[in-house]
């Protein structure tokens, strides 16, 4: 079963196109395996991306790099995950 | 029902026992109808809620894209809450007396079983691409609308791959099969998650649809009824436009068929989850995301065409 540890989901918002665009490039570097769960489309609109440990340092020095505005929206995805689990583990106990 | 718990997640079994749960508790109103396999060969089963006879029918989906996990289960709360409330709700009762409901839990059974057992972030089908490594095809950029347009990739191994062809994916072509087969749908209605949008066609071209003026109204007032209930907004309007163009989706597919009445629900995230959305959340998402899709129901039984 794949594990997410230390893979964080940011929140970026662009600001313009040009920014869009380094974002859009930006997934196509497949060596960064990002995830966007909500692509960047709209200047101003906030975009979701996955994006693996290993890869963290890298991408947040390239969005600082360009002025992209970005924040923490899930600090560790494998906690939440983990706490998934854990709740349907516990629920399907409860139901047998 | 007996001891369902509707507010955790399910896994495959759990949710299609459940199923049968229904259709036992309400003979006479849900029946189960196969309309297919998937690619593993897993059923594709739909509950019917009918009255008796073939009227025109709405349609519901949800999981088409696996890893969205509260569209399946706010799915099969909706199918208790229609089959609980025929007889006692004036609304829903008056839908069922006029037409049918056809409502598909898990439109993306394989996808959703490795999204439990192996990468909890997968989106796609499982079916194999020759000459790629990958697996799956995005589902929701399978179909035959603008097929392979702007929005989709011809990537096997992204996310948003439109396949090898259009209703290459045997679980699109089940549902094109079925309705197509039916003749009668009114209203197909499609879920996903996240980003709280409410949208209806079209994604793979910009242009205003025919109908564009009726389904935003109608959008916007099923967007003010979910809201209503617990605060959760809502953005609406055309795919292209909320979103981004995207070819090859469902309701670009089923509007060209003649459904005019077709949309597509981007379900909540509210508490910044994501498609990760905690389990406590599940039956909020699914009372507000009830007061929608009545409002559009009760639109498609008045308005009939």
């Amino acid at each position: 079963r794949e594990t997410f540890v230390g893979d964080q989901v940011l929140e970026v918002i662009p600001r313009n196109e040009e920014q869009i665009r380094h974002l859009v490039n930006l997934e196509a570097e497949e060596h960064l395996q990002l995830d966007f769960w909500k692509s960047p489309t709209i200047p101003g609109e906030t975009a979701h991306v996955r994006v693996p440990f290993v890869s963290a340092q890298a991408v947040k020095a390239f969005l600082e790099s360009q002025g992209i505005a970005y924040s923490i929206m899930i600090e560790d995805v494998q906690v939440l995950l983990d706490k998934e689990d854990e709740e349907m583990l516990l629920n399907q106990r409860r139901e047998r | 029902s007996g001891n369902f718990n509707f507010a955790a997640y399910h896994t495959l079994e759990e949710i299609s026992q459940e199923m049968d749960n229904i259709v036992a508790e309400h003979p006479g109103l849900v029946t189960k109808v196969n309309i297919g396999q998937s690619f593993e060969k897993r059923p594709m089963n739909v509950l019917k809620f009918s009255t008796g006879g073939d009227k025109p029918a709405i349609w519901l989906d949800a999981g088409i894209h696996a890893r969205e996990w509260v569209t399946q289960a706010t799915a099969l709360w909706t199918a208790n809450k229609i089959a609980s409330d025929y007889g006692s709700d004036p609304s829903i009762t008056s839908i069922l007396d006029t037409m049918d409901i056809f409502l598909l839990p898990v439109t993306n059974p394989d996808g959703y079983v490795f999204s439990q057992t192996k990468n909890r972030m997968w989106r796609k089908t499982r079916s194999k691409v020759s000459g790629s490594v990958c697996v799956g095809v995005d589902p929701n950029r399978n179909w035959d609308a603008g097929f392979g347009g702007p929005g989709a990739s011809n990537n096997p191994c992204s996310d948003s791959y439109h396949g090898p062809r259009a209703n290459s994916e045997v679980e699109v072509k089940s549902i094109v099969d079925f309705i197509k087969s039916h003749g009668r749908i009114k209203a197909f209605i499609t879920l996903h998650s996240y980003s709280q949008l409410l949208m209806f066609p079209y994604g793979y071209t910009c242009a205003k649809s025919d109908n564009f003026d009726e389904l935003n109204e109608v959008a916007q007032k099923a967007a003010r009824s979910l809201t209503g209930l617990h605060g959760t907004k809502y953005k609406v309007g055309a795919i292209c436009s909320v979103i981004y163009q995207a070819s090859g989706s469902t309701i670009d597919w089923t509007y060209s068929q003649g459904i005019k009445y077709s949309f597509t629900f981007e379900l909540r995230d509210t508490g910044r989850y994501g498609f990760l959305l905690p389990a406590s959340q599940i039956i909020p998402t699914a009372q507000e995301t009830w007061l929608a899709l009545r409002t559009i129901m009760e639109h498609t039984l008045n308005h009939p065409y």
